[in-house]
């Protein structure tokens, strides 16, 4: 009871960090996240690109120097809230190979970053600070929404992150040295679900 | 993620799990994190997917007034990594200063990878500390006035031998499908990888932040937060504004 108890206390921190970061995301107005959705979508896969950006917003967070959203009709300046936030989930989106962003793109396209957000935090809650290498029954239900293709596509994603998953079965390979890149995985998620949501 | 990558992050994770040895993304910029070389810290820090370290061209003695330098800057240490290795280590455990780790991740059947700690000795630390910073440096003047903090690089895990690491197989198996062509990533994972890293190559790094007091006067404090800032609080250069464009 007790190894439960510390799995799930180990993914919840996460959890609740990303629900933090996420909740200033959600205090921009639906315009204004519709508009930063849009312009991640372009960076995402360019992941030079995206570093610099998380340079620049450093650089402005640091100096205390405006950050704004170019918007229609108008653009939104950003709080300093706001900005900490998006650096947060760009620190994670880069941690992900140009590979993964781009999946997650495609993912959006598909409309199914619910399912994958869902398969990451399932497999993560379970096995958040295990040590050892090993293989797990998943949940079929976790996966039984998806197509072929849409299978094929949420198996590289997570895969790409470490995470094997097989439908025979069905059954994942859960490996500790993961974790980070799976981590950054569920943040990034996190985010890009919350923008098409409310997009 | 490269092969580099995968093999550094794993090695960190062994040796320090959830600890603050950072591993090396790019094997390109191993020369920078050598003990006493300056960094700079990128990202908002976070446990979980940890902090991104950017190098310099610097090292700390570079932006001190002359003076005596320690004849051997670093010691190995009595590192403990006999209890925090795994059963995947095989080797020369019981010497503290060197140890052998095989089948980590990318590394093949018949790979070994030697690893060492290099650390700042503190009796090193303390002659450097002597010296003053030399203040009018263009690169602590341009690290000042971009308001950016500095970290010292104080503890390494490099290799002891060069060694070459291979990946095949699993990846090329799940996702090498034709229904990734139009994405671009079959070529850049459907093939199979080697890289040979040299001999005193750092896979892994500890920092400690370098905090500036008054004009010369500085400091490597043990413990800093994200509060700290290298350079003493000073007037903010004109007002810029950064525009995330669509």
């Amino acid at each position: 009871a007790s190894d439960v108890g510390d799995v799930h206390e180990g993914f919840r921190t996460l959890k609740e960090e990303v629900q933090r970061e996420t909740q200033q995301v959600e205090k921009l107005s639906r315009v204004g996240q519709s508009s930063l959705l849009s312009s991640l979508s372009k960076l995402l896969g360019k992941k030079k690109e995206l570093q610099d950006l998380e340079l620049a917003l450093e650089g402005a967070l640091d100096k205390g120097h405006e950050v704004t959203l170019e918007a229609l009709p108008k653009d939104v300046l950003l709080s300093k809230e706001a900005v900490g936030a998006i650096l947060y989930f760009v620190g994670a989106l880069t941690e992900l190979s140009e590979a993964q962003q781009k999946l997650l793109v495609k993912s959006m396209e598909k409309k199914i970053l619910p399912v994958q957000l869902k398969l990451v935090e399932s497999t993560m809650e379970q096995n958040f600070l295990l040590d050892k290498e090993g293989v797990f029954p998943l949940q079929p239900e976790l996966l039984s929404s998806l197509g072929d293709e849409e299978l094929t596509l949420t198996e590289a994603l997570v895969g790409l992150s470490g995470l094997e998953v097989q439908r025979s079965g069905p059954q994942y390979m859960w490996d500790p040295d993961t974790l980070p890149r799976l981590c950054a995985l569920y943040a990034g998620l996190s985010l890009l679900q919350q923008l098409t949501k409310a997009s | 993620m490269t092969m580099f990558e995968n093999v550094t992050r794993a090695l960190a994770r062994q040796l320090n799990p959830r600890g603050d040895l950072t591993p090396l993304d790019s094997l390109i910029d191993f020369k920078r994190f050598h003990p006493f070389c300056l960094v700079l810290r990128k990202r908002k820090s976070t446990l979980f997917w940890g902090a991104r370290y950017v190098r310099t061209d610097y090292t700390l003695l570079d932006v001190l007034e002359p003076g005596s330098s320690p004849s051997d800057p670093t010691d190995t240490g009595n590192f403990g990594f006999k209890n925090m290795l795994d059963t995947r280590v095989e080797g020369d455990v019981d010497v503290p200063k060197t140890v052998k780790v095989k089948g980590t991740a990318g590394l093949s059947q018949n790979s070994t990878l030697e690893v060492q700690t290099l650390s700042v000795a503190p009796k090193a630390l303390e002659t450097v500390q002597e010296r003053k910073l030399a203040a009018d440096h263009p690169f602590l003047k341009e690290m000042q006035d971009q308001g950016e903090n500095l970290y010292v690089v104080m503890e390494v895990v490099e290799t002891v031998q060069e060694v070459t690491l291979e990946r095949a197989g699993k990846a090329e198996a799940c996702f090498s499908l034709p229904f990734f062509a139009p994405l671009g990533l079959q070529g850049s994972i459907n093939h199979k990888e080697a890289v040979t890293i040299p001999k005193g190559c750092v896979l892994a790094f500890r920092v400690r932040q370098l905090m500036v007091k008054g004009k010369d006067e500085w400091d490597i404090p043990h413990i800093c937060n994200d509060n700290m800032q290298t350079f003493p609080p000073g007037e903010k250069s004109g007002e810029e504004k950064v525009i995330l464009i669509q």
